[in-house]
């Protein structure tokens, strides 16, 4: 819903990143694997 | 000089080794030497480009292809699958040699030969020969080894050189994101203090407005 | 059983070459035998162990240092340094063997040779043997090549493995700070949008007041 879509957007990036909740390595290498069409 | 000695055996002396040596100039078919011994005595002859194309018409062969059999007559490698059987007449000094076929066996070719008479030059020749063969190949032996060893010990070298680069490239890449993680945080760090400001800021507000 | 083939001459008759073969049971100080041929007449004897020590006795060396410098003088590889003189007296059967040094040669040691009555066989077997080390040599050889060939290959294959990984491990790092580099830069611009609000937010309060 429009409302949940508003609720992601303000706690995660684009990429699915936390902007809030601190990040590992690990977690980091996973992120880094999904993203696709990296330019 | 191309030279090939062999062992063989002779039908009428089954038993008895005899070496044949066959001598030419760079191809068979120029034409080629004989020398045959038993250790004893010795027999040489030659066969001409002439008697080698005569040879060939006379078994209706063509010349490469009688070239090819005289070869792996002649001049064989050890495992050769074909059978060749030789023969020779002392007395009248002609020598022989056949390919031996499931039943049959035809005639390749024939020489005569003349008894030498000093044997012992011909045979102290050959072993020389070998002699010379043997210290040939283990020079190349020698030689082999040596450059197996070097190609082994680089082997090893390039070998650690890539497990190395291996284990570099997984402490870069583990380094890399300790650095990344580093950075982001201070990030998320400062957006969930901008974040508590902000919603600090609505509450004094309606505090505010309730006091007014 | 160990062998050695070796050309030599004589003293007494330099210019003819005479061929030595060494037989010998894994140490040649347990007794050699000993095997002379012109390629045309032969001669064998025996060397026991017991001669050995008389002969290192007579001559006051160690029998250590003694049977080195036997082996130096029959059993000798191509290249050494030593010159060891040879002769032969057909009528007794007395071959001896001498070191020499520059204006001096030592008696090494000596052996009764008897005449075989057989030499054809001698020199039969003693050219099958050399035949049987070429052969024996070239297989080795063969053997080597294909060895120094398939390490030849494996090194290049483990090159190339080590250039992909050097430029894959470039295009890796250049990667890993584009994605990091995205990443990051979201932050940075929820950073900008959470101080704008901030910002927003306090000049609008200050104009509430005004208008109280």
């Amino acid at each position: 819903t429009p409302a949940t879509q508003r609720h992601f957007a303000r706690e995660y990036d684009r990429f699915g990143d936390s902007y809030f909740a601190d990040t590992s390595p690990d977690q980091l290498k996973e992120l880094f694997s999904g993203m696709k069409d990296v330019p | 000089m191309e030279r090939k000695v062999s062992r063989i055996s002779l039908v009428s002396e089954p038993s008895k080794i005899y070496f044949l040596q066959v001598f030419w100039e760079k191809e068979l078919s120029t034409g080629f030497a004989i020398s045959l011994t038993d250790g004893l005595s010795a027999w040489t002859g030659k066969v001409s480009e002439v008697d080698i194309s005569r040879e060939a018409e006379d078994m209706a062969m063509e010349k490469e292809k009688y070239i090819d059999e005289l070869r792996r007559a002649l001049v064989w490698e050890e495992g050769s699958a074909d059978t060749y059987i030789f023969d020779f007449r002392k007395e009248s000094g002609h020598f022989f040699y056949e390919k031996s076929l499931k039943d049959v066996s035809f005639r390749l070719g024939s020489v005569e030969l003349q008894e030498v008479s000093s044997p012992d030059e011909v045979i102290r020749e050959l072993i020389g020969h070998c002699l010379d063969c043997i210290a040939e190949q283990q020079s190349k032996n020698k030689h082999l080894q040596k450059e197996n060893e070097r190609l082994l010990s680089d082997w090893n070298k390039i070998q650690k050189q890539l497990e190395k680069y291996v284990s570099a490239r997984e402490v870069l890449e583990a380094d890399l994101y300790n650095r990344f993680v580093l950075v982001l945080n201070e990030k998320k760090a400062k957006i969930r203090s901008l974040q508590k400001l902000i919603n600090e800021g609505q509450a004094p507000e309606k505090d505010t407005q309730n006091e007014r």
